[in-house]
């Protein structure tokens, strides 16, 4: 099976990504 | 405004004044007041010296300080300008400047870059892009094996690394980006247009009049 996705998209769902977190008092 | 006194701002080593901070970034005074407001909840959490250091990072990312992830160590090290190993005040305005939805595509594609540049050398390079690969995947539940890995990482260097030289530089990173710009994604915090509503407190702990906010 052919390979669709790019490392970054890939890389970029990571959690330690996601700063909104931050705001979540 | 100004209707309780705020002297207490002056223990938060690296503490500037809300009026410089906006003009240098996108956000406006209040919303500078308003970050405070954050800056302090997330700086006081485990220790309460003014500073945010990763333990607490970490803490207010994944409510579990003792959670080591290299993504979110790589945004603490960008967001500590100074290299102390602690965000101040000013670091944290100036670098969540950049998540603004206002803030220029040219700055955010910078700031992309250097967050996957791991070891600064100016180039994202194979190693680096396999490094994050595999914590991903640590992380997840996600399951790939080597050959997957490897052929991920061919697609993405044939498309990235127009010169194919190995390494991604910055114009093949601004011409990868802009032909998918969905990797800006992370970029942007749509929460920070919001961010006087989010933390209204910061009216009664404000500084400055309202005609200069």
């Amino acid at each position: 099976k052919p390979v669709s996705m790019n490392a970054f998209e890939l890389i970029s769902r990571s959690p330690g990504f996601s700063l909104e977190n931050l705001f979540e008092r | 405004m100004g209707c309780v006194s705020s002297k207490g701002r002056r223990q938060f080593p690296g503490y500037e004044d809300p009026v410089f901070l906006a003009s240098q970034t996108t956000f406006s005074v209040s919303e500078v007041e308003a970050l405070f407001e954050l800056f302090k909840s997330i700086s006081s959490s485990v220790i309460d010296d003014g500073l945010i250091n990763k333990e607490e990072f970490l803490l207010a990312l994944f409510k579990n300080r003792k959670k080591e992830n290299l993504f979110a160590s790589r945004i603490f090290d960008l967001f500590d300008v100074k290299h102390r190993g602690v965000i101040d005040f000013g670091d944290f305005v100036r670098a969540l400047h950049i998540f603004h939805p206002n803030t220029s595509m040219e700055d955010k594609i910078n700031f992309s870059f250097r967050l996957y540049d791991l070891d600064n050398t100016g180039f994202i390079e194979r190693e680096e892009v396999k490094q994050m690969l595999l914590a991903l995947l640590g992380e997840s539940e996600m399951k790939l094996a080597d050959e997957t890995v490897e052929a991920i990482l061919d697609k993405t260097f044939l498309e990235a690394d127009t010169n194919q030289d190995g390494k991604i530089d910055m114009s093949e990173w601004q011409y990868f980006v802009s032909k998918n710009p969905s990797l800006l994604r992370i970029m942007t915090l749509p929460y920070l247009r919001d961010i006087t509503t989010a933390f209204p407190s910061f009216v009664f702990y404000s500084e400055v009049d309202e005609a200069a906010a």
